[in-house]
């Protein structure tokens, strides 16, 4: 019975906002350009949108659209992290409550679809962070790649990658200078989602941890056909045209407004006051165990 | 016991009217569904998912003992009493949420990057006189 636990709700005889409310609800939204009392009266995620329509409305104009791999990739992303309500699951892996796809916005030296030499495919890639603000901290970074359709989905492919993170300074013409590289190798099969990730962390998060926004990556890479660890001998070199690869980044966002797991005062507050009596009893005892051992 | 003591002695003709005051109020506090679709606000352009957005709201009249039903703290009960006996213009208890839910949202950025974002406290649960 909810009622006997302090709940109030019963079956629900749903309300949906009406068309002509649109306006009325927008015009709720108009908010003040000053900060203060108007703004904290708004839930975070509409403020979040208020704030980035100039001059504090929401923005009308129509935006770049993304990449349709990409939005395909992040809307299977978000059913696998959200009900169809839109209510986070609980998720193994790193904590993340932000998830950030950039697709590479500009490219220094060859240029894209530019033909290989021999097997070997080469792309400089530029990343911009700029939507990655200060509270949002790198729990995983994942370069993601997707193949075309000539590619057969049975495949098992080896590649054998180098990647280089370049300084890029816009302030002047001096070519980028490399300032890390790796070579690794990667086998995976080609699946019915014909995505691949590979896992860049160690040499982006250093970057992102100063602040650094603007991300130069070279990525050279030659793959073929075959498992080197099984039956099939590497032959064949995929001559299937990779689109350049999107960079996804999982972030813990430690700002108010996101969502914590494991808060004790985030999900549904309801733990606030037993949350405070817990805390409490834990102070005691750990009080009483530091004082002992100070003493 | 107060009521008892202080409410002169009542003849059958009065019970009910002095029994209606403790009964719980007709449109009590609790918790409606309310749905609405950001294609209406025209902001499906950047918010892909979800495709409906269910907030809810509390409304209500509050009892004047909201204590044991909705798990309002004693000083709501306290304000109730003072505005009753000693100031009415001391607010009486509102209906308002008590637990809230968050939201997983997915937007295209400025830009054209795409965000998937979990948002604290964004669909009520749980309504309680406060």
């Amino acid at each position: 019975n909810p009622r006997a636990q302090g709940g109030s709700e019963k079956a629900p005889r749903v309300l949906a906002a009406p068309q002509d409310a649109a306006s009325e609800l927008s015009a709720l939204l108009q908010l003040p350009r000053e900060r203060g009392q108007g703004r904290a009266l708004v839930p975070p995620l509409l403020q979040v949108l208020a704030d980035r329509g100039p001059e504090g409305w929401p923005s009308q104009a129509p935006r770049l659209q993304p990449d349709s791999r990409a939005l395909r990739y992040m809307k299977r992303l978000y059913r696998m992290s959200a009900t169809k309500e839109g209510i986070p699951r609980a998720h193994r892996g790193p904590p993340y409550n932000t998830v950030r796809l950039f697709t590479p916005c500009g490219e220094c030296g060859r240029r894209r679809g530019e033909p290989a030499t021999g097997d070997v495919n080469s792309v400089d890639l530029l990343f911009n962070l700029d939507r990655v603000t200060a509270l949002e901290h790198l729990l995983k970074s994942v370069l993601l790649y997707s193949f075309d359709t000539s590619v057969p989905t049975s495949s098992s492919i080896t590649c054998i990658c180098h990647l280089s993170l370049k300084e890029r300074d816009f302030s002047s013409q001096v070519c980028p200078n490399i300032s890390h590289s790796v070579a690794f190798s990667l086998h995976f099969d080609v699946r019915k989602r014909r995505w691949v990730e590979i896992d860049v962390t160690p040499f982006l998060q250093p970057l992102i941890a100063t602040n650094r926004r603007n991300i130069h990556m070279a990525l050279n890479f030659t793959c073929l056909m075959g498992d080197p660890q099984g039956s099939t001998t590497l032959q064949n070199p995929v001559k299937a045209t990779l689109v350049p690869p999107s960079l996804l980044l999982y972030l813990n966002d430690t700002s108010e407004q996101a969502y914590h797991r494991g808060n004790p005062l985030g999900h549904g507050r309801q733990g606030a006051a037993r949350a405070g009596r817990d805390r409490g009893k834990g102070n005691n005892s750990q009080g009483k165990r530091a004082s002992r051992q100070r003493r | 016991n107060e009521n008892l003591k202080a409410a002169p002695p009542t003849s059958p003709s009065n019970l009910s009217d002095y029994l209606k005051q403790f009964a719980l109020p007709q449109d009590e506090c609790e918790l409606h569904p309310f749905r609405l679709s950001f294609s209406q606000l025209r902001w499906d352009r950047w918010i892909v998912a979800p495709q409906r957005y269910s907030p809810h709201f509390c409304r209500g009249e509050c009892p004047r003992a909201p204590r044991q039903r909705y798990g309002s703290p004693v000083h709501t009960l306290v304000q109730n009493l003072i505005s009753e006996r000693l100031d009415p213009a001391v607010p009486r208890p509102s209906c308002v949420p008590a637990e809230y839910s968050p939201l997983s949202v997915l937007t295209i950025e400025p830009g054209g990057s795409i965000a998937y974002k979990e948002y604290e406290d964004m669909i009520a649960t749980r309504c309680t006189c406060r």
